[in-house]
């Protein structure tokens, strides 16, 4: 399906440590 | 997490001994929502840029010029802003403008957005979204309906959509407006 993100789900990962 | 579209950002740093589009310069692609984000906090606020700089987040395989196939029968909401809100709101207007693009934020009309563009201007910066065609009326109005509440600009601030082919052809202060919301 049409990958949609809203604004909150996407500031979520703002400050996430990249997995590594 | 995927993004539906791979992205490039572009970097334009005005040297008026070079042309144009030699000042054009491919920073960088992301496709999903972590490489955006470690994108963003690599570079620059659009606050710290330089008077003259420019950046441009567009689809992959679009160029962010209007000469562009898929940009010149289109054009750009526009948000033109002055210059005390540089300090205050342009870097929030900017990520919002990003969110907008990556998220897919205007539904099915999300296909129509070639990307988003910021102007670093002494007179006053500027921040516009471009759509590939001008005339399909439906879509450009519910992205420029969307958009300006995503911005939370008051319903007193009106935006308005030139089409590029009216920008190339006039000069840009007198190009009008195709659509206002």
């Amino acid at each position: 399906g049409k990958k949609q993100y809203d604004r909150e789900f996407l500031l979520d990962f703002q400050f996430m440590p990249a997995c590594i | 997490h995927p993004l539906q579209n791979r992205w490039a950002l572009w970097f334009f740093k005005n040297e008026r001994s070079r042309a144009w589009q030699d000042n054009l310069h491919l920073v960088t692609k992301v496709d999903t929502v972590e490489d955006f984000w470690a994108m963003y906090s690599h570079i620059q606020l659009a606050s710290k840029l330089s008077s003259g700089c420019d950046y441009a987040l567009f689809k992959d395989g679009i160029q962010p010029m209007w000469e562009d196939s898929r940009n010149k029968r289109g054009g750009r909401w526009l948000v033109s802003l002055a210059k005390q809100q540089r300090h205050s709101e342009l870097d929030r207007l900017w990520l919002e403008t990003l969110l907008c693009l990556i998220g897919e934020s205007f539904e099915e009309h999300s296909r129509e957005v070639c990307g988003a563009v910021i102007n670093i201007r002494a007179k006053g910066d500027k921040i516009a979204v471009w759509t590939r065609e001008a005339e399909s009326q439906a879509g450009v109005l519910h992205i420029g309906r969307v958009y300006k509440e995503r911005l939370g600009l008051s319903a007193k601030m009106v935006i308005g959509y030139q089409a590029h082919a009216d920008t190339a052809t006039k000069s840009h202060s007198l190009a009008k407006n195709k659509f206002v919301v």
